[in-house]
């Protein structure tokens, strides 16, 4: 069976926000080393990768590995019924039909429990081979979904420059076309808002900007966003959060 | 022109 509690509601919350517009129905898989999710969007561009370990959770208990298939909006819908600061107590038998969710209120008042169908999903895993990008680049998540945002505006499409002269971001569209140009940068204060480029090739790539902005839709949970980018691979978009990440892979647009 | 790739390109099957 399965039963994992986790301290803050607000981070499965956050979780579940900043995937189900790309992600319809997916196999939460669960092991002794925690949650884990991979599911490709509907249009087969994107990629989203999710861990919750083991340690994020207390207590956690895993008896054998289960494939829990999730509607993710009915998942979103029950857990708009947890208070940000609710205890969630995950639960599941080891051949289930339902998953069992539990809230509770910080000084233990309110206990609310809820009761969700599984489905059965016969889920695609695809294998993401180790990769050593050529680029990895750290800024502030608010400021990457800010220039996604504002770039959107002007084109569907981004093309994201790394060189040792900083990362530029691009956009070319009917109205005309616009760029945002990042510098490294270092604030010892507060690690969360410093850039930093660490590069071993130049990388040029060009993206959809319906993804980037949905990816950025993960936000809220974590101060900082990596991307990492080869030439002719796809974009790793990286959120790593306390006891896990969230991952989105993205495909690159290419000439035909 | 320029296209739109999927990721099951670069991903092989598990």
């Amino acid at each position: 069976m399965l039963e994992a509690r986790l301290a803050q509601a607000a981070v499965l919350k956050k979780t579940l926000d900043a995937i189900k517009e790309l992600v319809t129905d997916a196999n939460f898989d669960c092991s002794d080393g925690g949650i884990s999710l991979q599911a490709m969007d509907n249009s087969h561009v994107a990629l989203v990768s999710l861990l919750l370990r083991a340690d994020g959770f207390e207590p956690y208990r895993c008896d054998r590995n289960l494939a829990l298939g999730i509607n993710l909006n009915s998942l979103s819908k029950v857990l708009r019924s947890a208070q940000n600061e609710d205890i969630i107590t995950l639960k599941a038998a080891d051949d289930p039909d339902n998953l069992s969710l539990t809230f509770e209120s910080q000084n233990q008042d309110r206990i609310s429990e809820y009761e969700m169908k599984l489905m059965d999903i016969d889920q695609e895993h695809l294998g993401i081979p180790e990769t050593a990008y050529a680029a990895v680049i750290t800024m502030p998540a608010a400021e990457f979904q800010r220039i996604c945002r504002d770039l959107s505006g002007i084109s569907e499409s981004v093309t994201i420059d790394a060189s040792k002269d900083g990362v530029k971001f691009a956009s070319a569209g009917d109205i005309g076309n616009g760029s945002v140009t990042l510098k490294q940068t270092h604030n010892p204060e507060e690690p969360a808002l410093s850039t930093s480029i660490e590069l071993s090739e130049s990388v040029t790539l060009t993206f959809s900007l319906k993804y980037l902005v949905n990816f950025t839709k993960a936000t809220p949970l974590a101060g900082a966003v990596t991307l990492q980018m080869s030439n002719d691979v796809p974009l790793l978009v990286e959120y790593k959060m306390e006891g896990g990440y969230l991952r989105y892979y993205l495909a690159p647009k290419i000439q035909d | 022109a320029i296209k739109q790739s999927e990721i099951k390109a670069y991903f092989g099957r598990k």
